[in-house]
């Protein structure tokens, strides 16, 4: 565990009375490698370790009978506060139609999270709408059928092999007119060295005035994270993350780096396949998961 | 890799950002960075260029292996041979299933999918469709089904209808759901019961963009599921899946297949030498 690692490593140096700057580097490495280990990506790794360095080899560390521990404890604030601090509250507000966009890499969860957010909202007095754009993957309009229908939520209706944009199109005249106040789109899965899948998700941003626009990570996502967060949210623009498959044993780096790297907060955590399983996403959790 | 430039700390110091970014992990890397030193140090080499070329015959031969995804002998009566496809959920092991099953067919071979993923949302529906695109035989189930009766059924019936290969799609499962890992247990065993050991071949898929916890993946669903290999899923994506060099390492276990995206001709056979050169490049 990092604290006995950086305690044992701290207590032979400082036996020699040579606890100092040097030791402190030595400490850092130590959690540059935790890290590491727990996917956060390299360049926003060596960023973090950097950037608490000053405050490593300050008075609190040097003077401290547990500098191990109290390293952690600055490295775990600074975890924190780069994580947002504390939880945030999504732009949903009532009396008025609200629309979230999720997008994202395919398979990082983002029908299943259509479907958890819709839930979530109409327990709190939403009437939600969820809208399948998701033309091309086998049976992905009725899979967000069924996710809806287990939610008790209007899922809209389309045919098979549309065209996305005419669907949002034709769901947002819908929804407006039956007075739904929240529309969900999910839209397909994609990578972001694919133009066209990415032009297609760039136009249908840009065609309504979306709430939110959620950008669905899966928690195990490695260095990755960082390339894919950084495409999407420079070409698409996104607004907030949804991180998804918390209830694994991934130790979440991938986190750090997406907030670091685009500065869009993390809204919610899919913490399970179940459609209840939605939450905050509370950034000292997080944290604690991350140092492990 | 620089142009002609010296083999010093700094380019070492380059390879090993690099190999992170791969995802090969903090420890794989200093090992892959101790051969390479070693293997400078034996060639001669004096310019980077030189050693990056060390560098993707190092990681070619870790990554090399003698293991292929089965193919049945048709001439032999061990019928039929099996194929196991588990990993965590939204890996891609649907889309694989409806991938290699129209290889197969291709070969001339009769092909069963079996759907033993009976819980989530239109997941027979989906690989329904990939069977009929891949023009195989289909072994649905109802929703909630026990998935071993169901992999039971398949294998039943693929031997009275004389099938070459079943090819059975399992649900997406996290290894810490302990539960979940005992269902994938008995999947096993209800292949062990009616298929010879070596006409089984058990393989995890493995999404490229997937971090660290590929190791555990490897290790406990290696322990449900006797694992032989691994299919790497969406290299065409951004991410390296450099992971698959840590598991070898660790584990021995080798990479058989590439996903390279999402139609039915988008899966190609693992070739170490191409692969090590596409991580660095
Ligand atoms: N354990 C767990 N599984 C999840 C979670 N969220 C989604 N899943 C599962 O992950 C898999 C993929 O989910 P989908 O909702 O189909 O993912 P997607 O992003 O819509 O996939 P594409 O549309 O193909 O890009 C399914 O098996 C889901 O049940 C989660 O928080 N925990
Ligand atoms: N780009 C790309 N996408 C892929 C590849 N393989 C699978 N996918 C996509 O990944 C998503 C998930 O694929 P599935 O086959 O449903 O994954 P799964 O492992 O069966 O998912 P669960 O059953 O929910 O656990 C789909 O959108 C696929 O089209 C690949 O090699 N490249
Ligand atoms: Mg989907
Ligand atoms: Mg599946």
């Amino acid at each position: 565990r990092l604290t006995e690692t950086l305690q044992t490593a701290f207590k032979k140096l400082r036996g020699k009375g040579l606890l100092n700057e040097k030791a402190v580097d030595e400490g850092l490495r130590e959690i540059r490698r935790a890290l590491l280990d727990a996917d956060v990506n390299f360049k926003v790794a060596k960023k973090f370790t950097d950037n608490i360095r000053e405050r490593a080899v300050g008075e609190e560390v040097m003077k401290s009978l547990t500098p191990g521990q109290q390293l952690i404890k600055i490295v775990r604030d600074e975890l924190v506060h780069l994580l947002g601090d504390t939880a945030v509250e999504p732009n949903v507000e009532k009396g008025r139609m609200n629309q979230f966009l999720l997008l994202g890499l395919q398979g990082s969860g983002k029908t299943t999270a259509c479907a958890k957010l819709a839930l979530n909202y109409k327990k709190d007095g939403y009437r939600p709408l969820l809208v399948p754009l998701d033309v091309y993957r086998p049976a992905a309009i009725k899979q967000l059928e069924v996710v809806g229908s287990q939610a008790g939520v209007d899922v809209f209706k389309i045919e098979e092999g549309g065209i996305p944009l005419e669907i949002m199109r034709q769901a947002y005249q819908f929804a407006k007119d039956k007075g739904y106040s929240l529309v969900i789109y999910d839209t397909a899965g994609r990578t972001t060295v694919d133009d066209e899948m990415m032009n297609e998700v760039i136009g249908l941003r840009k065609e309504l005035q979306f709430e939110e626009v959620f950008l669905v990570i899966d928690s195990m996502t490695g260095q990755d994270a960082v390339t894919t967060a950084t495409k999407f949210n420079e070409s698409v623009g996104i607004t907030g993350c949804i991180l998804t498959k918390l209830d694994g044993d991934a130790r979440g780096g991938a986190a750090l780096s997406v907030r670091d790297v685009t500065g869009v907060p993390i809204i919610f955590a899919s913490v399970g396949e179940g459609l209840k399983q939605l939450e905050p996403f509370h950034p000292d959790r997080m944290a604690g998961r991350i140092l492990g | 890799a620089a142009a002609r430039k010296g083999v010093d700390d700094s380019f070492y110091d380059e390879i090993q950002q690099v190999l992170i970014e791969t995802d090969m992990g903090y420890e794989v890397a200093e090992e892959v960075l101790k051969m390479l030193r070693r293997e400078v140090g034996a060639r001669g080499a004096d310019d980077t260029a030189e050693a990056c070329d060390l560098l993707v015959e190092v990681i070619g031969r870790t990554l090399s292996s003698p293991v292929k995804t089965l193919v049945p002998d048709v001439s032999s009566p061990n019928k039929p041979v099996v194929i196991l496809m588990t990993g965590v959920n939204g890996s891609g092991k649907t889309t694989v299933c409806g991938k290699l099953a129209k290889r197969y067919r291709l070969l001339g071979l009769k092909v069963l999918i079996v759907a033993s993923d009976t819980f989530r949302a239109a997941a027979i529906d989906q690989l329904k469709i990939w069977a009929e695109r891949a023009e195989v035989d289909f072994q649905g189930a109802k929703e909630g089904a026990d998935p071993s009766s169901v992999v039971y059924d398949g294998l039943s019936r693929a031997k009275s209808e004389g099938h070459d290969i079943v090819i059975i799609d399992t649900a997406g499962r996290l290894q810490n759901k302990v539960n979940l890992m005992n269902e994938l247990g008995k999947i096993r065993r209800t292949v062990d019961k009616q298929i010879e050991p070596d006409a089984i071949q058990s393989l995890l898929v493995i999404d490229s963009t997937t971090g660290q916890n590929a190791i555990t993946q490897a290790e406990v669903f290696g322990e449900v599921a006797k694992l032989d290999g691994i299919i790497l899923t969406k290299l065409d994506g951004t991410a390296r899946g450099g992971i698959v060099l840590a598991i070898k390492q660790r584990m021995g276990l080798p990479v058989l297949e590439v996903g390279v995206g999402e139609t039915i001709n988008d899966l190609v056979p693992f070739d170490a030498a191409e692969y090590s050169r596409s991580l660095l490049g």
